[in-house]
């Protein structure tokens, strides 16, 4: 018969020893806006205050998060008998993405809904997290498979929206916080990422894509407003080489506070 | 038994009467570079020259078509026996989004992959184009059930490929086009959005997103690179407000010659 040390020797898997105290998914619906940045400078915040921190792009056919945290844009996982080792950033952020699974970054993942919904699963029940404070989600645009998936299945602790000026990303904002709410997923509050660019020669600040309109949608939605993020050329430039833990960030302190 | 008669008699569906001769995807794979504005664009120009041309938008979840030809944003649309008619917008350019089919254009669609491809499948067969010389279909990110459906469902003559200068859009569009390659749609061309900000004050421009990689990427990808579109806060405004066809576009006349 088996004894409890059979049962103690039983090969583990990775839900036995994950255990993570917050799920934040980072939502828009619109595309472009600015989700990826935000969920890693979230990240980023939340680790230099001395947080255990991962971060699950759940974007498949379209994921950012491997190359704003790794030089290359991607490198060789391991797995061991418990699961999937997530990569691990220079600064001890975990992380895990399709495109930390493909030979090449660019190669394209030409998948239909059911198989998009499975992987984000994986992800979330195969990987090794191991003991995380915060887990951030990085949502792909779009009101479907992925984000339906992570709403059904992760135990979210909330949702945190990401707009930008144009009236037309409000628009579609509006759609992604009314699925939040069908959810049952708690709004945490609306942070406005490129309001405005500042002129280097002139030090005048232009808002390329047009004014605000974030107080408004913050008011409509019933959320706090976070935080408002300019354009940088900085910025972009770290998010591109795999440097994003180098920007100071200090517009996410009163985020993460 | 049926006579000749009968079955000139029978009610006509709108495929009957659909008459159109080159469709012509957009994509990007990336959300936010500018899809749907150089997808309006290209039907504005080629109005313009005086063709018949229509805009499917295929972006189920998150459309941005209707806002930018319609001043509200939406319309109500008719049917008649043979289907559903399309809105027009001002100057002749025949519009079908699923923005046009719902109360309010904030509204949520939660819909998973499966009915993402029927709605799409319903937009070519049960809309009423009439006769075209173009319609212009408006892909959404990523390489999942909306982009496999308009490849594998609808007659394409090819399709244009749109990137902005961050190379991390590069590497998206790298898998757009990989998957345009494996479905046998031919890739037309390469067209940057948002490459530089040309400051009123100073008349000098700045590449907020960093300098442009379109050159090398319409290399790699052996497309020829169409054109270049400078951020220009005056096409945000007409875009937000329904009043895209008033923007000169002048950018776009070589890239329709
Ligand atoms: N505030 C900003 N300043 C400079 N570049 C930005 C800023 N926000 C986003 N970007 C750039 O714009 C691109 C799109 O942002 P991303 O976070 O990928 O958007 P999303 O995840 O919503 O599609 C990225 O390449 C990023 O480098
Ligand atoms: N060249 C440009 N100049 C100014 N605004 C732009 C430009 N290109 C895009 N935009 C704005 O950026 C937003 C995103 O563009 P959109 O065409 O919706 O991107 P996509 O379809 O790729 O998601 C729109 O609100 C649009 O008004």
């Amino acid at each position: 018969p088996k004894s409890t040390e059979d049962i103690a020797e039983r090969p583990q898997e990775a839900s036995d020893v994950n255990r993570i105290d917050h799920v934040v998914a980072v939502l828009s619906g619109k595309g472009g806006v600015g989700k990826s940045i935000v969920s890693s400078l979230l990240a980023v915040s939340l680790r230099r205050k001395g947080h255990r921190v991962g971060i699950l792009d759940a974007d498949i056919t379209g994921p950012s998060i491997p190359r704003m945290f790794l030089p290359k844009g991607t490198i060789q996982l391991d797995s061991d008998p418990l699961g999937i080792l997530p990569a691990t950033s220079r600064t001890g952020i975990k992380l895990m993405s399709i495109n930390l699974l493909l030979r090449n970054e660019s190669d394209a993942v030409i998948w239909r809904g059911p198989l998009i919904g499975r992987a984000i699963q994986q992800f979330w029940t195969d990987v090794v997290w191991g003991e995380l404070d915060y887990l951030v989600v990085d949502l792909p645009p779009g009101t479907s498979d992925a984000s339906l998936t992570v709403m059904q299945f992760l135990p979210l602790s909330g949702a945190l929206l990401v707009t930008a000026p144009q009236s037309l990303a409000g628009m579609v904002v509006h759609k992604a916080a009314q699925m939040a709410e069908m959810l049952q997923v708690p709004l945490l509050g609306l942070v406005e990422n490129m309001g405005y660019f500042v002129c280097p020669d002139t030090g005048k600040s232009y808002e390329v894509f047009g004014p605000s309109h974030a107080d408004e949608l913050a008011r409509a939605l019933r959320v706090p407003l976070l935080g408002r993020l300019p354009i940088r050329p900085e910025l972009t430039q770290l998010s591109d080489t795999g440097r994003i833990e180098d920007y100071p960030a200090e517009e996410f302190a009163p985020i993460v506070a």
